[in-house]
């Protein structure tokens, strides 16, 4: 059963009927194996190593948007809204974590850039993506700025910004700065540890499509203000894990995107049924 | 009326309707990619259509004829005992590639059995 979907018992109990060659039998059962491969979307058998990683939040949304009954669970934490109006039409929702060996880290005086390409290859042809969130934890700064209050939040003092950019376009130069359109932003406290969801949707549906070349995404995170140590404020957003300093939780904290979609296939994943 | 009793309660019994199957997929070895659920109930149908079709068997025209027919030419067989109703179930898995897929897959439920 290691190297396909049907179990070596259940094909060794059909090769062994004699109702067949020992040939037809091998056919029959590898048309079948397709046909189970097919039902579930996959081009061979799943063979996950140990160290595979499940985001906490497709955990979440699993026990929340699961037709099988369970759904005591709330929305998850900081789920974006419009993540949520998509899941109630999506039937697939996928997962991505960004290729490490490509991103490209900057960090000025008061900002930091990180270039993210996350590989959507995965995704087949005849899945529609709908919507998209690009989804980034920020921790609280230990010894930084104290919790913001109104005098401090109208300096700027304790607030972040973050913005989410497509790139669509290598830099004219080579010291220059890549071609990119804004996609979403937002102004955070960093007294906060929390989630934050950035709407992607237009880029990652035409990546998806074929309509747009993959070039990644830049986040760019804007320390306005003075105050606060400027090395731990940096490693406020974890965009990268060289401003992670725990590297066990990584895997946790990473970010993360999320598409939406639906392969034409039967209802969305939020899509409730009436109890019998 | 005891022997009329037990045979209504026999005949009910052998009658078309659903049955419990739960599908572990630790069963089938799939426990390694499938994150979410552990395994789900499936059910199944089987049993008689017996002549004459109850309504409770969501019998379609056809499977009435048919059944009528059988009555009298056993060499036509009567009406099949199979799912008239399913619902789908959300899977938690990883792919090929180690991606984290949440999906929705149709008609993996058994929710009503009836003679087609």
């Amino acid at each position: 059963g290691a190297a396909g979907l049907i179990p070596e018992v259940g094909r060794r109990k059909y090769s062994e009927s004699g109702k067949q060659t020992p040939e037809q039998s091998e056919n029959f059962l590898n048309e079948f194996e397709l046909r189970l491969l097919n039902m579930f979307g996959l081009k061979r058998r799943p063979n996950p190593s140990k160290l595979a990683v499940v985001p906490q939040y497709m955990v979440d949304l699993y026990h929340m948007h699961s037709v099988n009954g369970d759904h005591n669970t709330k929305r998850p934490r900081n789920m974006g809204k419009h993540a949520e109006r998509a899941a109630s039409k999506a039937n697939t929702i996928r997962s991505f974590h960004h290729e490490e060996s490509m991103e490209a880290l900057a960090s000025l005086k008061s900002r930091t850039t990180q270039q993210f390409f996350f590989n959507l290859t995965s995704i087949p042809g005849e899945e529609l993506i709908t919507s998209a969130e690009l989804r980034i934890f920020r921790d609280q700064v230990l010894g930084g700025t104290s919790p913001p209050t109104s005098s401090n939040n109208s300096t700027g003092a304790g607030l972040h910004r973050i913005n989410v950019y497509e790139v669509f376009g290598a830099p004219s130069s080579p010291e220059g700065e890549p071609l990119t359109r804004l996609l979403d932003t937002r102004l955070v406290q960093d007294s906060l540890s929390r989630w934050e969801s950035f709407d992607v949707s237009p880029a990652v549906s035409q990546w998806a499509s074929g309509g747009r070349r993959n070039h990644g995404f830049q986040v760019e995170v804007v320390h306005p203000g003075e105050g606060g140590d400027a090395r731990s404020r940096n490693r406020h957003v974890r965009v990268s894990r060289s401003l992670h300093q725990d590297q066990d939780s990584w895997p946790q904290a990473r970010p993360l995107l999320v598409t939406y979609g639906h392969d034409g296939r039967g209802d969305g994943v939020l899509h409730t049924r009436e109890k019998r | 009326q005891a022997t009329h009793r037990k045979q209504r309660r026999k005949q009910q019994k052998a009658s078309c309707k659903r049955h419990a199957l739960y599908v572990d997929f630790s069963d089938v070895g799939w426990n390694e990619w499938i994150v979410a659920p552990p395994g789900y109930h499936a059910f199944y149908c089987h049993g008689e259509c017996p002549f004459p079709l109850a309504d409770h068997l969501n019998s379609t025209n056809h499977a009435i004829v048919q059944t009528l027919v059988n009555s009298v030419n056993s060499n036509i067989p009567r009406a099949c005992c199979v799912p008239t109703e399913l619902s789908p179930i959300s899977l938690l898995y990883l792919d090929e590639y180690e991606k984290v897929i949440l999906k929705n897959y149709q008609d993996m439920v058994v929710e009503g059995c009836g003679c087609r």
